[in-house]
């Protein structure tokens, strides 16, 4: 494993625990998109279907662990949650999930490695984690306010995917026959997402100014 | 066989 995987790994780690510490801690999931949590649940758990059938290492079990537990507890808190649900942008949180799930179902049906059920389904999981930061990215931009953790939560996902890229940069030089165009155009196309939040979020950090995303 | 897929990645 190089540096840049175990920092975006690590990153990805810090977002889930910012967010768990603003549910959990706070009590608040104000700026927090459900359906974006869903739709995450949802990529980890069609991602991870070999987690207990096909061993890695020690460390990727335990990461995914983590990452399907706090999935999943983190869409319980929102939905569940007596205090947590109460503080639930639900009016302006709208994106229908089936205007992301089903197009990246059929992409995956369409374009894949190889037809197994394991191998679509893996297939479809970077499809749909692509595009599912999407409802979030709408949330913010209708939210006037949005709050520290709210906004790292977002920067520390996008950071994650960044240093994937560049992980894949680096072990394309240093590994034979590493080529993945699938999980590289598809982790492109995520990243490039984040660039116009990463945009604001870096002018409201040097003026120091609360982050807005403009309408 | 396995696919040429990335599986030692989150």
């Amino acid at each position: 494993m190089n540096i840049f995987r175990l920092a975006g790994d690590m990153t990805h780690l810090a977002s889930v625990l910012v967010l768990l510490l603003k549910i959990h801690t706070i009590k608040s999931c104000a700026g927090i998109s459900l359906k974006t949590q869903e739709l995450y649940a949802l990529v980890f758990a069609s991602r991870y279907l070999d987690i207990f059938t096909h061993y890695v290492s020690f460390y990727n079990t335990v990461m995914k662990l983590i990452f399907l537990g706090s999935a999943f507890s983190i869409v319980w808190y929102i939905r569940r949650h007596k205090l947590v649900r109460r503080s639930y942008d639900k009016d302006h949180d709208t994106f229908r999930h089936y205007f992301i799930v089903l197009p990246c179902l059929i992409l995956a049906l369409l374009i894949h490695e190889k037809f197994t059920f394991r191998v679509v389904m893996w297939t479809f999981s970077l499809y749909l984690e692509a595009v599912a930061i999407l409802p979030q990215l709408v949330l913010l931009q209708r939210t006037r306010n949005i709050d520290n953790l709210t906004g790292q939560y977002v920067f520390l996902l996008g950071a994650y995917r960044a240093l994937y890229i560049l992980n894949w940069v680096y072990r394309y030089f240093t590994e034979p026959h590493y080529v993945h165009w699938i999980t590289w155009i598809s982790g492109l196309i995520q990243t490039l997402l984040y660039a116009d939040f990463f945009y604001y979020y870096f002018q409201s950090w040097k003026n120091n100014v609360k982050l807005e995303l403009p309408a | 066989a396995e696919p040429s897929v990335v599986k030692d990645e989150l």
